[in-house]
């Protein structure tokens, strides 16, 4: 999706910082 | 096996009896002790202390320790919670416990309002949301026009920001994410439903008697 259609918070939350699954990738 | 356990615990402050633990969250006691595998790993990473610091926290999350994120350490400074600059087991595990596909969504929805609400002033304002986004596009390496960020920032605070008076409040958040549920996907961490399959070598070094588990 364009960024334009987004709100900020939607795009902030595919940050990989907020991704804490990778804890669990080994 | 009394002297295993109680070096084991000296090595690793906050590491609390599995069972008390798994009293006060989600999680089995069998749970807590394939948690306590992840988490001597990671905590083991850098410095052997039997403690996360933020260096072994971004190198758990990215593989790559050099990368400072701010997100990153928005997380890390939730999970600190005896704020003494490092993760130990129960902060670890009390932490993670929100992100259990069990965990009330109001503790979810929370625990996102204070990530996002970068100053701790009780509501997240414009100001910190453009911080974010503008994080948000550096760690992506997308370019977006000024003018561009402010239509979003402006898009987002006319949906989210009911009275207007440019900064988000808890109420408001509220009724934002329940309108916007997508929000709300990242405070769920599917991984912890199956952690004991994750981290089998829990058994092998387990404290507790199998009946307890």
């Amino acid at each position: 999706a364009s960024p334009l259609t987004m709100n900020a918070f939607q795009l902030i939350s595919t940050s990989q910082g907020l991704n804490l699954g990778s804890l669990f990738e080994k | 096996m009394g002297c295993f356990s109680s070096t084991s615990r000296k090595q690793f402050p906050g590491h609390e009896d599995p069972i008390l633990l798994a009293s006060k969250t989600f999680f089995s006691v069998s749970e807590v002790e394939a948690l306590f595998e992840l988490f001597k790993s990671i905590s083991k990473s850098v410095i052997d202390d039997g403690l996360i610091n933020k260096e072994e926290f971004q190198l758990a999350l990215f593989k790559n320790r050099k990368k400072e994120n701010l997100f990153a350490n928005r997380i890390f400074d939730l999970f600190d919670v005896k704020h003494k600059g490092v993760i130990d087991f129960s902060d670890f595990v009390s932490s993670l416990n929100v992100f259990h596909p069990n965990a009330p969504l109001e503790d979810k929805i929370n625990f996102a309002f204070k990530l996002y609400d970068l100053d701790g002033t009780g509501y997240i304002e414009r100001e910190e949301v453009k911080q974010m986004l503008i994080a948000l596009l550096c760690e992506s390496e997308m370019k977006l026009a000024d003018e561009t960020i402010e239509a979003i920032l402006d898009k987002t605070f006319i949906e989210a920001d009911a009275d207007g008076d440019g900064k988000i409040d808890k109420t408001e958040w509220l009724n934002f994410v329940t309108r916007n549920p997508s929000l709300m996907k990242i405070m769920t961490l599917t991984y912890l439903r199956d952690i004991t399959t994750t981290f089998p070598s829990f058994v092998f070094h387990s404290e507790v008697d199998e009946i307890a588990t």
